[in-house]
């Protein structure tokens, strides 16, 4: 949108599409452009893209609650859940180096038993990022694993413990199961944990991300959200419906496959990405 | 569903009223919601109901016993339509094995896809051979090795982590040992990643498939047509496989791919497991992004 412009009907035309395919999904889209053709009448100070920015911040909440934290010198477990392919692993093996550069001791779970070499593409990030794990056999159950690497966390003297899990899809009742008995399980060993649960979602996701959200924070009480692969073309405005909807805070943005593509969420850069 | 939200526009006037264009403008501008709701893109919806709404207004809606009825079928049809009248089968090659290269983005389903394709065809009775040419993720190789070995098929590692080098040798042992049908797993990658295409570019132009399948996962929203037309554009793929459709997804992707590309869904993901993998049915998707 040039920032010599008016917010005429060509305008708003042009900035719902921007909106839409960004991912923000027709309802949130609707009451945006709502408000900004209701503040166009009474507004003619304030720029057009701070005008828009102002708006998609509503939506999003410029500012995030702090992550829940354990009290000084307790272990720290985050617990990591998401649908198939969303980018867990890769994000676990990112907060880890990240931790660790800030000169944390971390304790990695591998607790996705069930895929296909999911345990040693995990030993690899561990190894990369300077972290302890704790693995089991395929075919193990998760919440042992989880329980063990926290025994281990706690007796190594670590900080935080990251667990990892499989990707599962939210209407697979009996996984979602699953992830409750994990968190039972870690809440039993550590009162407290998991102290955040983050859900990762895929950037590339549409409107599915919000059934992700509701049905995730019903079965493990997610409490932060990363959105990955935000390197590609698509801008991630899922995180802003599921926002406005179930209040959740976006922790973490993945900008790509390396360590280090791994950034704190910035409210003004990415709500800025939506409508550029 | 969207023919309830049909019916409750369009209700009111059976046998009394008759109904008028602007009945049908709001029943259209209801299917404009369900469509970007179920994710297609706001492109192909647009074309989409631009030629529904002519279809309407021509055909019989105006003068039907039942429009709700009426115009959920010409909907349905239209949808069906352009999803795809008949399920493709794979592009056999007429002479020596058959190569399938399997492209898309990062946690597509690509390597699982491979996997499924390769006991599915098994259990036709074909001898599959797959290419383990993911040198990049960590454990990609190991994660294709595992799975060629719940199924009994042979897996080609990497030579000097060169998925060119790969691709090539892989494909010479496979006519050694008499495979007729050879699946290579990529890694995946972004279709603006300039170096990475040029690199699906060149594996393509040596080895030369028959069958290049784009693998989509199906709750991909509006970014499905970047991504696919631009892997259409550098690699003319022919064909499409739609992954995780045991979600609840309503998969508006299929569309919008199918829209912008005309290329074939060809397959469907259905689970985890390896033998989760069907035909597309193009009735069955279009039930479900109607929703
Ligand atoms: N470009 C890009 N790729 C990413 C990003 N995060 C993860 N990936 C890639 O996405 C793919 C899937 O990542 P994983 O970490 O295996 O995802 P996962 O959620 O653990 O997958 P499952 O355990 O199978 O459910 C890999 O190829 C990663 O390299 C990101 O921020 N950008
Ligand atoms: N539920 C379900 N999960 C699937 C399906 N297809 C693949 N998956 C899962 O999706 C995740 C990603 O699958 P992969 O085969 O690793 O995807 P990929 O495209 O090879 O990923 P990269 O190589 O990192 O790009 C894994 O957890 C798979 O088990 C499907 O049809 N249904
Ligand atoms: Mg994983
Ligand atoms: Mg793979």
């Amino acid at each position: 949108a040039g920032v010599g412009r008016r917010l005429d009907a060509e305008l708003l035309e042009e900035l719902e599409e921007a909106l839409l395919v960004s991912d923000l999904g027709p309802d949130l889209c609707d009451t945006v452009i709502h408000a900004l053709r209701e503040r166009a009448k009474l507004d003619s100070g304030t720029g057009l893209a701070k005008m828009i920015e102002e708006e998609l911040l509503k939506a999003m909440g410029e500012r995030q609650q702090d992550a829940p934290r354990p009290p000084a010198g307790e272990l720290r477990v985050i617990l990591v859940v998401g649908v198939n392919g969303a980018g867990k692993t890769t994000t676990i093996g990112k907060l880890a180096h990240r931790l660790r550069e800030e000169g944390g001791q971390v304790m990695i779970a591998a607790a996705d038993t069930f895929r296909a070499a999911a345990i040693e593409q995990l030993e690899r990030w561990a190894e990369r990022a300077g972290a302890q794990l704790v693995k089991s056999k395929p075919g193990a159950d998760p919440a042992a694993v989880a329980y063990d690497a926290l025994g281990a966390a706690k007796a190594r003297g670590c900080d935080t413990l990251l667990v990892d899990t499989a990707g599962r899809l939210q209407n697979k009742k009996n996984l979602m199961q699953e992830l409750e008995k994990m968190g039972r399980v870690l809440g039993r060993a550590l009162p407290g944990a998991p102290h955040e649960v983050l859900l990762v979602l895929d950037g590339t996701t549409g409107q599915n991300a919000l059934s992700q959200a509701r049905l995730f924070s019903e079965a493990s009480g997610v409490n932060g959200l990363v959105v990955t692969k935000l390197d590609g073309t698509a801008r991630g405005g899922i995180a802003l419906a599921i926002h406005r909807e179930l209040g959740l805070p976006l922790r973490w943005v993945g900008t790509g496959e390396g360590i280090d593509d791994l950034q704190p969420f910035d409210a003004g850069l990415y709500t800025r990405a939506l409508f550029e | 569903s969207i023919q309830d939200r049909f019916d409750g526009i369009l209700r009111g006037l059976k046998g009394t009223a008759k109904i008028s264009e602007s009945n049908i403008e709001e029943a259209v501008s209801q299917i404009r919601r369900a469509l970007l709701e179920a994710d297609v893109n706001i492109k192909v919806v647009r074309t989409f109901i631009n030629d529904v709404r002519e279809e309407a207004k021509g055909e019989g809606v105006l003068k039907a016993v039942s429009p709700g009825q009426q115009f959920t079928k010409i909907l349905s049809d239209k949808l069906q339509e352009l999803l795809g009248g008949q399920a493709e089968p794979i592009r056999w090659n007429r002479e020596g094995p058959t190569v399938i290269m399997m492209v898309g983005l990062q946690g597509s389903g690509k390597t699982t896809s491979a996997g499924k394709l390769a006991g599915m065809l098994k259990k036709k009775g074909r001898k599959p051979f797959l290419i383990a040419a993911d040198v990049y993720r960590p454990a990609a190789v190991d994660q294709l090795v595992v799975l060629g070995e719940q199924l009994g098929v042979p897996v080609f590692r990497p030579i000097d982590d060169d998925p060119f080098k790969t691709a090539v040798e892989g494909l010479a042992e496979a006519k050694r040992q008499g495979a007729d049908t050879i699946l290579l797993d990529t890694a995946g990658r972004l279709h603006i990643d300039e170096g990475m295409m040029a690199e699906l570019e060149a594996i393509r132009g040596e080895i030369q498939p028959s069958e290049i399948l784009f693998v989509a996962d199906a709750m991909i929203g509006q970014d499905a047509v970047n991504a696919a037309s631009e892997f259409d554009r550098r690699l003319a793929f022919t064909g499409v496989v739609l992954t995780k459709l045991d979600g609840d997804t309503r998969g508006g992707s299929a569309l919008s791919i199918r829209s912008v590309t005309g290329k074939p869904i060809k397959f469907v993901g259905l689970g985890e497991k390896l033998d989760a993998i069907e035909q597309f049915h193009p009735d069955r998707m279009a039930q479900r992004i109607l929703g």
